[in-house]
């Protein structure tokens, strides 16, 4: 797993040819706000609790 | 026919011809052809049947020669079934590619090729089990760390972090996470033995490759109408949760889901 690949996947999905290049200041203070931490945290457990085919 | 096969010794196979039609038929244009469709039929606890499509391939109708299905799935799937288990019923039909005069009849208009006894009459479908010991031929799970990674290293997996936070791309981009666990598949897989490469050559080599992989949720900030606001979205297949070894083109032997 290299990190070409973690970017191709990461453009794909967000249907973006480039990685956006943000400023140090867009994100400084940038509060996660709590339903998407919620969000993020169901997906990360159900990413170890379930599988999925592959190949 | 069956081969290599520890546990399957029990299983016998029946073939059973149900002919639908006694019409004769012309055979026309050159390029006239039948889909042969191969079916699995499970028959339900109240008596119903219900069938799932394996496989189908349009075949010339006046052409000879070998055409292969794959019901490898199938068959695995069955074989994970509870016990007492039904009976592999496989369900071969043929159609005629256009419907019209002899449609109903288009059975016929295939053959199969009589097997074993020379000067058979009928032929009959052949179904082919060719089963791998996995003690010898699957991956061995986890890599131990503390055997160095070698040619002859048996399919492994082996695990590696990745670090968001060193990436150029990433900076100020993913905000979570700032990295992660995941594992690779490496190391090589025992080939399959001398005359099943031999017949089938198609299946290429056996490979150790990433059988059962789970997603990667992250949070990205995103630019919107001028202003920065998190966002949660979900990478697929970028854990590997089990490596095996499996040709390129061949079902990877692991659990279905009915």
């Amino acid at each position: 797993l290299t990190g070409e690949q973690i970017l191709d996947s990461l453009l794909q999905q967000l249907h973006l040819r480039q990685a956006p290049v943000l400023d140090r200041a867009d994100v400084e203070g940038l509060a996660i706000p709590a339903h998407v931490r919620a969000q993020y945290l169901a997906l990360l457990q159900h990413s170890r609790r379930d599988r999925s085919r592959g190949k | 026919r069956f081969s290599l096969s520890q546990s399957f010794r029990e299983v016998v196979g029946k073939f059973l011809l149900s002919d639908a039609a006694l019409r004769r038929h012309g055979l026309s244009p050159r390029h006239a052809r039948a889909r042969v469709t191969i079916e699995w039929l499970r028959v339900r606890e109240d008596g119903s049947n219900r069938t799932s499509l394996i496989d189908s391939k349009l075949v010339s109708l006046h052409e000879s020669g070998w055409k292969t299905f794959d019901v490898t799935e199938a068959v695995t799937f069955w074989q994970q079934l509870g016990q007492p288990r039904q009976p592999l019923l496989l369900l071969v039909s043929v159609h005629r590619e256009h419907l019209g005069p002899g449609a109903s009849s288009a059975h016929k208009l295939v053959r199969f090729a009589p097997q074993g006894e020379p000067g058979g009459v009928q032929g009959e479908p052949q179904l082919e089990l060719h089963t791998l010991d996995l003690k010898d031929y699957g991956a061995q799970g986890n890599c131990d760390p503390e055997v160095p990674l070698t040619e002859g290293t048996r399919c492994c997996r082996q695990e590696m972090f990745v670090d968001l936070q060193g990436m150029k791309w990433a900076e100020n981009w993913i905000l979570e996470p700032p990295g992660f666990v995941a594992h690779e598949c490496v190391g090589s897989c025992r080939q399959l033995p001398e005359p099943l490469s031999f017949k089938w050559p198609f299946l290429g080599p056996r490979r150790c490759i990433a059988s059962e992989t789970a997603a990667l949720p992250m949070i990205v900030s995103i630019q919107e109408g001028g202003r920065t606001r998190p966002r949660v979205v979900s990478l697929p297949n970028m854990r590997v949760k089990q490596c095996s070894c499996a040709s390129d083109g061949a079902p990877v032997p692991s659990r279905l889901e009915p």
